[in-house]
């Protein structure tokens, strides 16, 4: 493998958005680009991860490759990463170590850091990209970001039901509640603060409140967040890249019996 | 609002 970022934030922004929700990760490299999904320990939370060969300024994987790496080492290195520098990840043929050279030609200076990869075993889930939902919505998610963080203070259980009207973020603390009714709009100014809904029908889920807080830390990722939810099954956030790609959580729902 | 379900509940392992 090698494949080079022309900015190595990039890489950064990607890794920093999931290693407090997962300590460790395969990454699935072939000639398609870099694929990863990862699971929490609670199993309640999973992450995908899809970095296809647009957001490269060149990538090369000759024979299909697996990096498995400890994200907290991982990320440690990334705190070299900076705009004005590109990365190059490189894995050898017999793969035991990822090598990261960060460059910045201006200021003449190049780093280099080498990881050790691990052996991940951890099963994969079938997940469906394309499964159907009864509702999307798409939204700002310097928007979401705000409302996940000032909701999540009251209460543990985090509700988001949808109706013609719009989306309802609500939480019922033991001593305080709060509700957010966001409506759709179109700000021709600044499509980023756009909010549509497609549904097929309402719907009313519950989350618990700390993986919410784990996803929004992926925010830095794009300006807008999908979400698709349907009854009782897993809701889907989503944060898609600029040049193709991007990070997504599915996050399984709280429910009575 | 009652318990907290896992994945594997809803995702076939691969």
């Amino acid at each position: 493998l090698e494949a080079k970022f022309d900015d190595s934030t990039i890489f950064k922004k990607i890794i920093d958005s999931f290693k407090d929700s997962v300590t460790q990760i395969n990454f699935v490299c072939s000639e398609s680009g870099i694929e990863a999904q990862a699971i929490d320990d609670s199993r309640v939370l999973l992450v995908t991860v899809s970095i296809p060969p647009s957001c490269f300024e060149s990538y090369r994987c000759d024979r299909p490759t697996t990096i498995g790496v400890y994200l907290a080492s991982l990320a440690k290195l990334l705190k070299s990463a900076n705009t004005n520098s590109s990365l190059t990840l490189y894995v050898a043929d017999k793969p035991d170590e990822l090598l990261l050279l960060f460059e910045e030609p201006k200021n003449q200076k190049s780093m280099e850091y080498k990881l050790k990869l691990v052996d991940i075993t951890a099963d994969m889930l079938e997940v469906d990209s394309d499964m159907k939902s009864d509702v999307t919505v798409e939204m700002s998610s310097v928007e979401f970001t705000k409302t996940v963080r000032d909701l999540t203070q009251l209460s543990d259980s985090f509700t988001v039901s949808v109706t013609k009207d719009g989306i309802v973020f609500s939480v019922q603390g033991d001593t305080a509640q709060g509700k957010v009714l966001l409506q759709p709009r179109e700000d021709l100014a600044d499509e980023s603060n756009n909010l549509s809904i497609s549904m097929s029908k309402t719907i009313d889920l519950s989350f618990a409140s700390k993986y919410l807080l784990d996803i929004i830390k992926a925010a830095s990722i794009s300006n807008k967040i999908f979400l698709k939810f349907s009854d009782d099954t897993p809701a889907l956030f989503e944060f898609k890249m600029e040049k193709g790609g991007g990070v997504g959580f599915y996050l399984a729902p709280k429910y009575d019996d | 609002k009652g318990n907290q379900k896992r994945l594997d509940g809803f995702f076939k392992v691969k």
